[in-house]
């Protein structure tokens, strides 16, 4: 499926994908695991910055003022000072990493502001030009870019060791070492991955820190989790992840999960409940407990296709936006996937409880709180293909229902749709990737690359 | 302050650096976290 998907080359332009598609793209307050989301709020469309002056035939590096005309995610729209309702020069760029500053930064660091080569004669008084527009305006805040950079610290380094589900077979978990560490996204290596024969991983894991997929080490043990035995007779060493000096990763470096309340009962195994299929994230289906683990963990299976044997069931704590009370697509207007031989038209849970001899997980011990999270239909973004998490896609809110997401990746078919949570670490805004360097695969088809 | 953020902004005397000299004029700035 989507792992046939090639590294696509940069080179994807979103300020003009958004244009040529007439679309908002959701703003960086939206992602609470960000750099800046809580600081965003200060950056807003009528700002007045310094920016590079491209347009000079000056040798030197040379700035001017620019206004910011419209954002999007990271990237902001500028225009020079000077080119009034004149938006054919406008240009985009990512606030985060291009050379833009506060107004005052040219003079306090001897760089010079010169106009923008084509109307530096239009103009013959600039001071009195500029100290009209610029008196009462905005601008940057001086510590825009400090604060940047401190936002975007990760407490994992490559030979950090964690447990991480195990991609080959989902009911269990595995031990890995991180390798790779970008903008929060980690490259984790199975520690009996083995190696090929020049040298390369054969089996790799990336999800974010903030991921429910990572934990701790010993975390297995601790909540009854099944963990795969390392396989020591295979020789990482000549790998540079595990060269370094191993450090075994502690609770304090990953997200805090909300506390779970077992006073008047909890879930229990044989309960009903509908789940986010974790092999195919655009399906909610009718599922079942199937296990049920220490501090709030539960092992879930989707009913009618499981295998027998385990190995299918998949964890989810019980504060998962991906477990759903029954009735929760009825409610909402979803199609609810079913086990095979039963009919859209003719299911109802009553009889499915009935037949099942099951009862249905209480509707108070889901976590579907309503949360103000901002996202609206159409909103452009950049998502993890979940199915190969290595990717990072353009992506649109197809649908927002309650604290749920329905994401389509643009250019593929609806099949790939993946529901995520409002809050998932595995969404970011527009220019997420150029800015922490991280890979963006465009669309698939005749778009716009520049 | 922006209630949001926290972040003060104050109205400030800025330097502005152009060929033809260097000019203040008073813009809302921030200078620092909070």
């Amino acid at each position: 499926s989507t792992a046939v998907r090639k590294d696509a080359s940069s080179g994807f332009n979103w300020g003009c994908y958004l244009e040529k598609h007439g679309c908002l793209a959701a703003p960086v307050s939206c992602f609470r695991h960000v750099p800046l989301c809580a600081q965003w709020e200060d950056i807003e469309v009528g700002l007045q910055v310094e920016v590079l002056n491209t347009c000079t035939t000056l040798l030197t590096k040379v700035y001017w003022i620019a206004t910011v005309i419209r954002l999007a995610g990271y990237m902001a729209l500028l225009r020079y000072m000077g080119f009034e309702d004149d938006d054919r020069h406008d240009f985009w760029c990512n606030l985060g990493i291009a050379d833009v500053h506060p107004i005052g930064w040219c003079a306090v660091n001897s760089k010079l502001l010169v106009p923008p080569q084509e109307f530096n004669k239009r103009i013959s008084d600039w001071k009195s030009y500029l100290m009209q527009r610029l008196v009462g305006a905005s601008t940057i805040p001086v510590d825009f870019h400090v604060m940047m950079t401190d936002s975007m610290k990760c407490p994992f380094r490559q030979g950090v060791r964690v447990e991480v589900v195990d991609r080959s077979l989902v009911s269990r978990t595995r031990t890995a070492v991180v390798d790779t560490v970008i903008g929060g996204r980690l490259r984790l290596i199975y520690e009996d991955a083995g190696l090929g024969s020049s040298g390369e991983v054969l089996s790799d894991f990336w999800c974010h820190m903030l991921s429910p997929l990572i934990h701790p080490i010993s975390w297995s043990v601790r909540v009854g989790h099944l963990i795969k035995e390392t396989d020591k007779s295979v020789d990482m060493s000549s790998h540079p992840a595990f060269r370094k000096v191993f450090c075994d990763s502690v609770p304090g470096q990953f997200k805090k999960l909300r506390t779970v309340y077992l006073e008047g009962g909890f879930f229990r195994e044989g309960m009903k409940l509908e789940a986010i299929d974790p092999l195919n994230l655009g399906n909610i289906c009718v599922a079942s407990i199937r296990k049920v683990l220490f501090d709030g963990y539960l092992m879930v299976s989707i009913d009618g296709v499981e295998i027998g044997d385990g190995s299918d069931w998949f964890c989810y704590h019980a504060s998962s936006h991906a477990i759903l009370p029954t009735g929760y697509c009825q409610s909402n207007d979803i199609s609810l996937t079913l086990p095979p031989g039963y009919d859209q038209a003719t299911f109802t849970w009553d009889k499915y409880l009935e037949e099942t001899g099951a009862e249905a997980a209480p509707r108070r011990l889901f976590n579907t709180d309503a949360v103000q999270h901002g996202f609206v239909p159409d909103m452009k973004l950049e998502a993890v293909d979940l199915m190969e998490p290595r990717l990072v896609c353009v992506a649109t809110v197809q649908r927002c229902v309650g604290r749920l997401l329905l994401l389509h990746f643009d250019g593929w078919e609806s099949e790939f749709d993946q529901w995520v949570d409002c809050e998932s670490p595995d969404i970011y805004p527009v220019g997420w990737c150029e800015l922490t360097g991280y890979q963006l695969q465009p669309p698939i088809g005749p778009e716009p690359l520049e | 302050t922006n209630e949001a953020t926290g972040r003060k902004w104050e109205q400030k005397q800025v330097q502005i650096k152009t060929l033809e000299g260097e000019f203040s004029v008073t813009m809302w700035a921030s200078d620092d976290k909070k």
